[in-house]
């Protein structure tokens, strides 16, 4: 699986 | 979403709500450094550029927006409210930006994911971050003075700080491809100069007396 597309964390 | 990216989220948004708050009632913001506060800002403001084109949750959108908003508020009280300014002790504050943020910017361009302003951007928030609290850590060593530094915010971004650390090893062992150097590294950094805080701030509340924890 590859890693999503942007960042979620704060 | 894991309990420990919550919990910390959670001590992040009430460290700096409640120093908002603190600066609100008190009407006076001694102790607190503008320069960290500032960088603070800088760093949602250069964070949180995804925000309306990435859309990756309400919960995610909804607390950006309150970073941006509570950080960039109480940079306006220390420097434009009529009473809290009174109290900003500029010829304390005294470290140069210039000493943190060329760094930053410096490294953000040759050591990133991906060389895009975004990507460029995001990661110059992330070493920001960790060398952000450098003002404070001045201003409390030169003053001496913890009083008016709450035990609450230290406490609160001191949680915060290991939660996240929490956070990414729980989602190491539990997400396929879920490595991330940079934000770890900055992070631990970040952690590290944070523990040199506290160590001021325990150092302090030891041989100080009294300390006064607001209610």
């Amino acid at each position: 699986k590859e890693q999503p597309q942007g960042h979620d964390e704060l | 979403m894991n309990i420990f990216r919550l919990a910390g989220d959670m001590t992040h948004l009430a460290s700096v709500l409640v120093l908002l708050l603190k600066i609100h009632t008190i009407k006076s913001c001694a102790g607190i450094s503008l320069k960290t506060q500032e960088l603070y800002a800088i760093v949602f403001a250069t964070r949180y550029l995804d925000i309306f084109t990435d859309f990756i949750s309400l919960y995610n959108t909804i607390m950006k927006l309150i970073f941006l908003g509570s950080s960039f508020s109480i940079v306006w009280y220390i420097r434009q409210h009529k009473i809290v300014r009174r109290s900003y002790d500029k010829d304390q504050d005294t470290f140069r930006y210039v000493f943190i943020v060329l760094p930053c910017i410096f490294l953000a361009l040759i050591i990133n994911e991906k060389f895009t302003f975004k990507e460029v951007m995001w990661t110059f928030s992330l070493y920001l971050e960790a060398v952000a609290i450098l003002p404070q850590l001045v201003l409390l060593q030169r003053t001496r003075n913890i009083d008016n530094l709450t035990g609450q915010y230290v406490f609160l971004l001191g949680a915060y700080r290991a939660l996240y650390i929490l956070n990414w090893i729980y989602r190491y062992f539990t997400e396929p491809h879920y490595i991330h150097w940079i934000p770890w590294i900055a992070g631990i950094v970040q952690t590290l100069l944070y523990g040199d805080f506290f160590y001021y701030y325990f150092h302090s509340w030891k041989n100080n007396k009294k300390l006064q924890l607001p209610a």
